[in-house]
């Protein structure tokens, strides 16, 4: 007797349902779901060994974790996302990691717009008890940019760290602003910035890939980071992602604390998605 | 957007006399993946879907519609009910009357707070914000910067015990001869059950008049998981969805709308204070639509 055996159809769609409600989103968990059927042979149509096939399909589509290390000096990242995303935190969190490597670090306050938001990145720094830089609310975001870029050649900074204001990708004044911060930090150091890191909050939707679309055309983004992922929410669209953008996941945010930042890891990612 | 996608399934479903099951099945198939394209959540869908399926079969063909147009006017309409519904507006009952508002970390609370208070304002009470989120870093200062650009008092007590801040701030309130109150309250997980916790005490502390919950427009599938936590340990009145000026499309409006059955309010629409518009379904419906 040969041929694939019958897969029990509710199985599959309990499967099915399994990555719509992670926010895989309905086309890639179908596609998902197909390539599942695809390699299935005798004696796989049990529910739990499907779950482990489905993992390792999963597990294959994501990038492996690199935190690319830092090879210049000063290493400019800038922190961009849509507002209330886990920007300024994240960066507290990153500027406690690299402190902890023995770098010097400077943090400097690119958003100049929104109420206290440089106070609130002032008790980061001092947290991760690393050295700020700020100018007056309302200043020119790229001024801030291009002092600290500078500031940081020459007083010999190992890591700059710049924070930016939370913006809507489909406001096309502020990507522009953005796309200034970004030509004006190539001006003061031509390969800078070395990571553009998109920070996501893993409450999102399938809004995610216009995120990732738009700020990648306007800001050159080279990482992402999810946040909020120590809530129910799974961050399936960086399946989503991955079909269409080749980019790294560096971190998630697990939590409000400054040590709640995990380098991703694939399989943890996986299993807490299908557990 | 919708009728783009189902122009092609609408040169194959012919009129003739009545909608078939086939017709309206075929047509609900391509709109479960449009509503989970717009994050509405699964089980929502499903629910959505047989309503529609009811409503839908049987119905007489109009004569001059094409039976897929005719059945997008059904879901159309049918959004537009389940969105709306039971309007309510803030009852502010109390002197002074207080609000509550809650939610998950970074949906807007504090900016929603500010503009609350300007939009009462301009209504001619004479509200108070209460600075109650003592976690996050520069929280109380983001709400006074506020409060300044706005000229609303802000009370922030002992900046450092929300339950105290809470106690205080009615008399607070009476000292300034405020009528209403509007109390910013940390981020938190609906899963982290000390935090959850500190919220049932904060509002028993106030009984507020209106208890609001503020989720984020570009919120995916888990809007069921955390609104549904949220209702059950708070029971907020009413909703309040931000960053609508955004493109995501919204359907976590409509899962936290039938998961709940709360009211949706208020929308944000921009970064301002004066951004801040009430609710309006047929808007809503035809965003969530595409
Ligand atoms: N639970 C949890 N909360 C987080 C995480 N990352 C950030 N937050 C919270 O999310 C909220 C928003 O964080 P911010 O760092 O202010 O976000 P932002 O992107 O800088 O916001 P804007 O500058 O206003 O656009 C805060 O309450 C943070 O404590 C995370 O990984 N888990
Ligand atoms: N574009 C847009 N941005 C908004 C809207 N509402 C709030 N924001 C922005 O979203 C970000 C988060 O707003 P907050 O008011 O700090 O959010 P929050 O819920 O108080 O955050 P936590 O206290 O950390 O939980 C800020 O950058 C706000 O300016 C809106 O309607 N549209
Ligand atoms: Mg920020
Ligand atoms: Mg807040």
């Amino acid at each position: 007797v040969t041929g694939k055996p019958k897969i029990d159809a509710q199985v599959l769609q309990n499967l099915e349902d399994i990555l719509i409600t992670a926010d895989f989103g309905p086309t890639v968990s179908e596609k998902i779901i197909d390539a599942l059927k695809k390699r299935v042979n005798r004696g796989d149509n049990q529910t739990d060994r499907l779950k482990v096939m489905l993992k390792e399909i999963l597990i294959e589509l994501l990038p492996n974790s690199s935190i690319p290390s830092v090879h210049v000096v000063p290493y400019v990242i800038v922190v961009v996302g849509v507002n209330g995303s886990g920007k300024t935190t994240t960066i507290g969190k990153l500027a406690n990691y690299y402190r902890n490597l023995n770098k010097s670090v400077l943090v400097a306050a690119g958003d100049t717009f929104r109420a206290a938001a440089i106070d609130q990145l002032e008790v980061w720094a001092k947290r991760a008890n690393v050295n700020f830089l700020s100018t007056n609310e309302g200043a020119d975001p790229a001024s801030v940019a291009h002092d600290a870029v500078f500031s940081a050649i020459s007083k010999k900074y190992d890591v700059v760290l710049i924070d930016t204001a939370g913006r809507l990708q489909a406001k096309k004044n502020l990507m522009a602003e953005l796309e200034k911060v970004i030509r004006v930090i190539k001006k003061v150091l031509p390969n800078a910035p070395h990571e553009v890191l998109l920070v996501l909050d893993g409450t999102t939707g399938q809004n995610a890939l216009s995120q990732v679309d738009i700020f990648g055309k306007h800001s050159g983004v080279t990482g992402l980071v999810v946040t909020k992922l120590d809530g129910t929410a799974k961050g399936g669209f960086v399946f989503a992602i991955r079909e269409k953008f080749d980019l790294p996941i560096q971190w998630i945010g697990t939590g409000e604390k400054i040590t709640d930042l995990e380098p991703f890891d694939p399989k943890a990612f996986v299993d807490a998605v299908l557990d | 957007q919708l009728t783009n996608r189902l122009e092609s399934f609408f040169k194959k479903l012919k009129g003739s006399g009545r909608l078939t099951e086939e017709q309206v099945r075929e047509t609900l198939r391509e709109v479960k993946k449009i509503l989970l394209e717009a994050d509405v959540s699964l089980s929502v869908v499903r629910d959505f879907i047989l309503r529609i399926e009811q409503k839908a079969v049987g119905q007489e063909v109009i004569a001059s519609v094409s039976p897929g147009h005719q059945i997008i006017k059904i879901i159309h309409d049918e959004l537009v009910v389940l969105l709306g519904g039971d309007y309510r507006t803030l009852k502010l009952s109390g002197t002074p009357a207080v609000v509550m508002v809650c939610g998950l970390q970074g949906s807007g609370k504090t900016t929603f707070c500010a503009k609350l208070a300007l939009w009462l304002k301009e209504r001619k009470r004479f509200p108070l914000l209460v600075a109650a989120d003592v976690y996050r870093p520069a929280a109380i200062e983001q709400l006074v910067v506020l409060g300044e650009k706005i000229s609303v008092p802000v009370f922030t007590g002992d900046r450092k015990n929300p339950l105290k801040i809470a106690q205080e701030c009615i008399d607070a309130a009476r000292e300034r001869s405020s009528d209403v109150v509007i109390v910013d309250t940390a981020g938190r997980l609906a899963i982290d059950n000390q935090m959850m916790t500190e919220l049932e005490k904060i509002k028993s502390i106030l009984s507020p008049s209106d208890i609001l919950y503020v989720a984020d427009a570009m919120t995916g599938q888990d809007a069921v998981n955390t609104a549904s936590e949220f209702a059950k340990r708070i029971n907020f009145h009413g909703v309040v969805l931000t960053k609508m000026d955004g493109d995501a499309r919204g359907g976590a409006a409509l899962s936290i709308r039938h998961v709940t059955g709360k009211p949706l309010q208020f929308i944000g629409t921009g970064e301002k204070v004066d951004a801040l518009e009430p609710f309006h379904p047929d808007r809503m419906a035809k965003r969530i639509l595409g």
